[in-house]
């Protein structure tokens, strides 16, 4: 059970 | 003490365009827990300043940790020390680590 496999990819924002 | 300490590198970048000129990615409950640097656009302040570099993770803006903060929320505390009139230059505490 890979914790990170799970987690979403962020959205970018540009600032 | 954390980890990261030992490797972190303060940067100040001045406010000399009108933009920042950085793009970010991550926050918490993301893949990348805390903000890392994805682009630095040329002619933006951060640029300009020559200090941060695409791939740096943010830990600390003007002295404020992003420890926690979601994406948005981490974004807007970048925006709003960009926007502020009581500085002229905002103080990001960066490590190459990931």
């Amino acid at each position: 059970r890979e914790k990170r496999l799970t987690l979403p990819p962020s959205e970018i924002t540009l600032l | 003490p954390g980890l990261l300490e030992p490797t972190s590198t303060l940067i100040r970048v001045p406010k000399s365009a009108s933009t920042l000129g950085i793009a970010i990615e991550g926050g918490a409950k993301t893949r990348q827990p805390l903000p890392r640097i994805v682009t630095i656009q040329r002619g933006g302040s951060a640029h300009n300043c020559g200090q941060l570099k695409v791939g740096q993770v943010i830990l600390e803006v003007n002295g404020i940790s992003l420890q926690g903060r979601e994406h948005r929320e981490a974004a807007r505390i970048i925006a709003e020390a960009f926007k502020t009139k009581e500085k002229d230059y905002i103080d990001f505490l960066v490590t190459e680590l990931n």
